[in-house]
């Protein structure tokens, strides 16, 4: 990961980023 | 022992070429089936897209590099690969995460695509050094030449693919998370396009934020309306 944050949840994904949740 | 600046580029470059060596130029098989499970099969609409966007991209590539425009072809057929690499990927692990196989409402979003592309792209010309916010521009040619001032640096190729960065931002952090092999430097990179997007980028006037913000209000009333200054 070279120091970089994750900042999504268990439960998010690009799913829910692009509404098709 | 330590590298010269242009011996590490060409390791990275070699690196990235390598990587993509197994993954073709058109859907793998594994991807065309996630396409064939949709509800809508969206490979002729990702093939039409990419032909498309190679034009603007090439074009562009040429107007802004010189002469040697016959390299934007090449750093799109690998962003290309890189695309689809990471979009097999990506759907992988959602289909894991929720257990569902049929990603039709994401596969024919246009702005999934061009969102996850201009990464890819943006991935590719961060290797070969086009994009870099260190060298504020400039590259050197790989073959030794006169430094060439390139105008690649982004976000310019969110105009190129005309892509607000609102929308480039969501796909940021799943496609490191989908590429564990990027190296320090590109997740560095792509970690100070993010910072730019949210610090300024993604708050200009023509933001589909505001819009989203204005509708997650309630949107409507006047006195809740706020200009994009404040």
């Amino acid at each position: 990961s070279h120091d970089y944050h994750f900042g999504l949840e268990d439960h998010e994904g690009i799913s829910e980023l692009f509404d098709c949740d | 022992p330590p590298q010269t600046p242009i011996r590490a580029a060409m390791t990275s470059i070699q690196q990235l070429r390598g990587d993509l060596t197994s993954s073709g130029d058109q859907p793998s098989t594994n991807l065309a089936t996630y396409f064939k499970n949709c509800t809508v099969d969206p490979m002729q609409a990702v093939l039409l897209r990419l032909e498309t966007l190679e034009q603007a991209f090439s074009q562009r590539f040429g107007q802004a590099v010189g002469p040697r425009c016959t390299l934007g072809c090449q750093r799109f057929k690998l962003g290309v690969r890189l695309y689809y690499k990471i979009m097999e990927a990506m759907l992988k692990s959602e289909e894991k995460r929720l257990s569902v196989q049929n990603f039709s409402k994401l596969l024919n979003d246009s702005t999934f695509h061009t969102s996850l592309l201009a990464c890819a792209l943006e991935v590719v010309m961060a290797t070969y050094e086009e994009s870099s916010f260190k060298t504020g521009g400039y590259n050197h040619d790989a073959a030794g030449g006169d430094p060439v001032k390139t105008d690649l640096c982004f976000p310019w190729i969110l105009d190129v693919v005309d892509l607000p960065a609102f929308d480039f931002y969501k796909v940021i952090e799943s496609f490191i998370k989908a590429e564990p092999t990027l190296s320090k430097d590109i997740v560095k990179h792509l970690e100070t396009c993010e910072n730019l997007i949210m610090e300024r980028i993604a708050w200009r006037t023509d933001s589909p934020l505001f819009e989203l913000l204005k509708q997650e209000h309630g949107g409507g009333a006047a006195d809740q309306v706020e200009t994009p200054a404040s």
